[in-house]
């Protein structure tokens, strides 16, 4: 598809870091 | 293709500098980007053609009769709408250029979708119907494959995977992600995807940030407690087929937006929206 980076449009990077701790475990 | 010792060839700069999904509605930069293809295909002569959704190529293979094959997934197949009802612009865009060109090589016209245009050839997904189902109105009158998962399986470690893996998220590690990521216990790699992305290679490794173009997943697999990709198919996939948990990053692309929405619903991730 369109190979469109989402740098610079995309969430604080602390916000993806708290997301991390709600992932499901490594399978 | 290198390491294997395969032959290859690179298109040309201004044809790479051609923006597929912005220029296929306009017949003149079309038609120069059909020659090309056919250009190439006389060249190499195949028996048949496999491409990633190259309009221009599949167009070029219908000219010089070579059977092809299109790498597709759900939405690429004529018919799918993301909201269930409007074929995406992406797809009728360019039909008016498609049929101007078609017109010129005395090949049928396609209906108002450019997605018939991959309809005349094989359409394979690689991956599998259970992981990946193919749904929609002209299903049936379609050839479409399933050609299973492409990569092998890596042999995970688990719970002791403590690395983290940033795809085409990331172009730099600038001081708000270094701060925001100060605290992560394993490695952390960046794969900005293209050399023009921001770090160059070989951009001195910062701690335990690596930067990369890309990076290896059969190396760096099975040591990942998770990766940040912007849901491209075959990285949404693979995460999905390995059990490598995701932060999908999508930006305002919708087949990106789709793919992560998927994987949130198997469990597997969590889309984050700009």
């Amino acid at each position: 598809g369109p190979a469109v980076d989402v740098t610079g449009d995309r969430p604080a990077w602390s916000d993806v870091r708290a997301a991390l701790d709600h992932l499901p475990p490594r399978l | 293709v290198q390491a294997a010792g395969w032959p290859s060839k690179t298109y040309p700069p201004w044809a790479e500098a051609v923006d597929p999904w912005l220029s296929w509605s306009d017949p003149d930069v079309l038609m120069r980007a059909v020659e090309l293809d056919r250009q190439t295909l006389r060249d190499v002569a195949p028996s048949m053609v496999i491409n990633d959704c190259r309009i221009p190529m599949v167009i070029a293979a219908l000219a010089e009769g070579i059977q092809f094959a299109t790498i597709c997934q759900d939405n690429q197949v004529p018919g799918y709408c993301y909201d269930g009802s409007t074929i995406p612009a992406t797809w009728t865009l360019p039909v008016d250029a498609i049929n101007k060109v078609l017109a010129l090589l005395e090949i049928d016209p396609i209906a108002d979708d450019a997605r018939w245009l991959f309809a005349r050839g094989t359409m394979a997904v690689p991956s599998t119907a259970e992981l990946e189902p193919i749904v929609g109105p002209y299903v049936e009158e379609l050839d479409i494959v399933h050609t299973g998962l492409l990569n092998k399986q890596a042999s995970t470690s688990g719970s002791r995977a403590a690395d983290l893996l940033f795809y085409r998220t990331a172009g730099s590690a600038d001081e708000e992600f270094l701060a925001a990521f100060a605290d992560w216990n394993g490695s952390i790699y960046i794969a900005t995807g293209e050399t023009m992305v921001g770090a160059a290679p070989g951009e001195p490794s910062r701690g335990r940030v690596q930067i990369g173009t890309l990076w290896d997943l059969d190396a760096i697999g099975p040591g990942l407690r998770a990766v940040v990709h912007h849901g491209g198919h075959g990285t949404t996939l693979r995460c999905i087929a390995e059990g490598i948990p995701a932060v999908v990053l999508p930006g305002p692309n919708p087949e990106r937006t789709a793919n992560g929405e998927r994987a949130e619903r198997l469990g597997r991730a969590i889309v984050m929206h700009a």
